[in-house]
């Protein structure tokens, strides 16, 4: 829902038609979305999620928000009077659909909406976002190209083959427990046109001739393979459960798990690995080393009982450029309810302490949950660092998602190689003896540029 | 946006639009709107979303909650309800040009 309409106004450059009345031919909506909805969202965490503008407590009266909850997964198809417009009007790109399940996680995204509905269309019609396919349960998909309120029914589109249209959008804006979540709620377009298509069957002669001039769900209009199977290296990212906490973690060797340190903290622990790609398995492993408290690198390796199967190995990166596309996957959000969520963003930072890269900062959203996820090079797939950290303001105890701390992987990467060939634990003991410049990073104060001069 | 988004950002934006709703006669009362997917034009068939039509269900929102429910008839609001579609055009048009500024949004300085 948004807010007054304004007044038709120009377009970006371009005049805008004037609105033209339209009728309400059915209400369309997509059982299994709901489901879903329900599985992920409802529940015990129910009253901590909050979307769209019902986020402002005391803006939305509860029977307003109980509407909107509502009328969530629902979309409404509407018919346009014809207009006095030149015929040229009347014609333009049919668009395609793609099927279900045809767009893999971290797919790249484009979605197109207009802030604030009908308020303002002159400067914000069809204003676009960029993202990827987050992570998706059937028809319930989330991306994190960012939507504002208004956006609503807006379209949600593949790079490749161009402009298939994937999803509407459900809900713009999410919080849970009053953090800012950083991702939209989609329903995917196939099955909402799908049930048009069977309810307009249903109607009248007159409109069930409609249903021919739903755009076709086709594999791919121009003949390609619709997508290549996602990213491969999303494979790697493990959940692991250490008795009630649980967090991502990520598979290094066949028997070997990297995770923090506040998920799995104390050595002997035995916790259990999750593995969702290629196929749903769980292992046992315990923790085989764990920093000190006092270290500043939050990290735990866990040692398997069994052997990942058919799971590709990360390639560990050497060097880290900042400006470069990543992206991190990990189980923040809904941890186990479903596997592992994909956020694309840029390295934003490498701090160093003498030329050696000791923090990795991102514009990735970053949840509860991730902590001990991968954090991988978007084009390369190299694995760059272990995601360890988001941010906090202590003064408002607003939460960023987009800022987050990785521990790059050359900091683990010596004593990981020591540990496969030998099983020696000395390398990571290393960790627990950083500099005391290292631990300022880490403590999110400006290392000191010399040792403070006393004033005696 | 790199080249491979050129064709999608413009298959994007020709099927976009803004659907508002409001009440007849009672313009005063508020709308609705919000974003849809112009899924055919002639005739103009689009998809938004349902949210902006809840408010003029018959039977309240609780139809909406039917177990199992794909689809609600188009007379399941009540007969107030009218619903305008805005998008850009395809080509150049002499549509209406307003050079009224816009009240409600500012921009103020970060």
């Amino acid at each position: 829902a948004g807010l007054e309409p304004g007044p038709p106004a120009r377009s970006r450059g371009r005049p805008l038609q004037s609105p033209r009345p339209a009728e309400l031919l059915l209400l369309l909506s997509c059982p299994a979305f709901r489901a879903h909805f329900a599985r992920l969202f409802g529940g015990e965490t129910a009253d901590q999620w909050r979307f769209a503008n019902a986020a402002r407590d005391d803006e939305v009266s509860e029977d307003e928000e109980e509407d909107q909850l509502r009328a969530l997964g629902w979309f409404a198809l509407l018919r346009v009077q014809p207009g006095q417009e030149a015929a040229e009007e009347e014609r333009g790109p049919a668009v395609a659909v793609a099927p279900l399940g045809a767009v893999p996680k971290g797919a790249p995204l484009l979605a197109c909406g207009s802030p604030f509905g009908a308020f303002c269309p002159d400067i914000f019609l069809n204003t676009l976002s960029r993202g990827v396919l987050s992570n998706s349960a059937g028809p319930l998909l989330l991306t994190d190209a960012r939507c504002l309120p208004g956006t609503e029914g807006g379209g949600v589109f593949t790079a490749r083959p161009a402009g298939a249209l994937v999803a509407l959008v459900a809900a713009p804006l999410c919080w849970k427990a009053r953090e800012w979540v950083g991702l939209t709620l989609l329903c995917a377009a196939a099955p909402l046109l799908r049930a048009a298509r069977a309810a307009l069957g249903g109607l009248c002669p007159g409109i069930a001739s409609l249903a021919t001039l739903l755009p076709p769900e086709v594999g791919t209009p121009w003949g390609l393979p619709l997508l290549d199977l996602g990213p491969p290296w999303t494979a790697a990212s493990v959940l692991v459960e250490c008795g009630t906490v649980w967090g991502s973690g990520v598979a290094v060797a066949p028997r070997l798990v990297v995770t923090c340190r506040h998920v799995a903290p104390r050595e002997a622990a035995r916790v259990l690995v999750r593995i969702v790609t290629p196929k749903s398995v769980t292992i046992w492993g315990q923790v085989v080393f764990a920093t000190q408290e006092t270290s500043p690198y939050d990290i735990a390796v866990v040692s398997l009982e069994e052997d990942l199967d058919d799971v590709p190995m990360p390639v560990p990166a050497e060097h880290f450029h900042e400006g470069e596309a990543v992206s991190v996957v990990g189980f923040g959000v809904f941890g186990q309810a479903c596997g592992p969520s994909v956020t694309s963003g840029i390295l934003s930072a490498v701090v160093q302490v003498d030329d050696t890269p000791v923090m990795l900062q991102t514009t990735c959203a970053v949840h509860g949950g991730s902590s001990g996820g991968p954090l991988f090079s978007t084009h390369s797939g190299v694995l760059l660092g272990i995601v360890a950290s988001n941010t906090r303001d202590n003064n408002t105890g607003a939460t960023y998602p987009h800022l987050n701390f990785s521990i790059p992987i050359t900091v683990l990467q010596p004593a990981l190689q020591q540990y496969c060939e030998t099983g020696d634990l000395g390398g990571f003991r290393q960790l627990d003896h950083t500099t005391e410049p290292v631990r300022v990073v880490w403590r999110l104060q400006r290392p000191l540029a010399e040792a403070p001069r006393s004033k005696l | 946006m790199g080249r491979q988004w050129g064709s999608s950002m413009r298959a994007a934006e020709q099927v976009g639009c803004v659907v508002s709703a409001s009440r007849a006669d009672q313009p005063e009362a508020g709308s609705w709107s919000c974003s849809g997917v112009i899924l055919s034009r002639s005739p103009g068939l689009v998809l938004c979303h349902g949210g902006i039509v809840a408010p003029f269900l018959r039977a309240g929102s609780g139809a909406l909650t039917t177990a199992g429910a794909a689809f609600l008839p188009g007379d399941s609001c009540s007969d107030d309800l009218r619903l305008h579609v805005q998008w850009a055009p395809t080509a150049a048009s002499p549509a209406g040009r307003s050079e009224r500024a816009l009240p409600g949004l500012c921009t103020p300085h970060c």
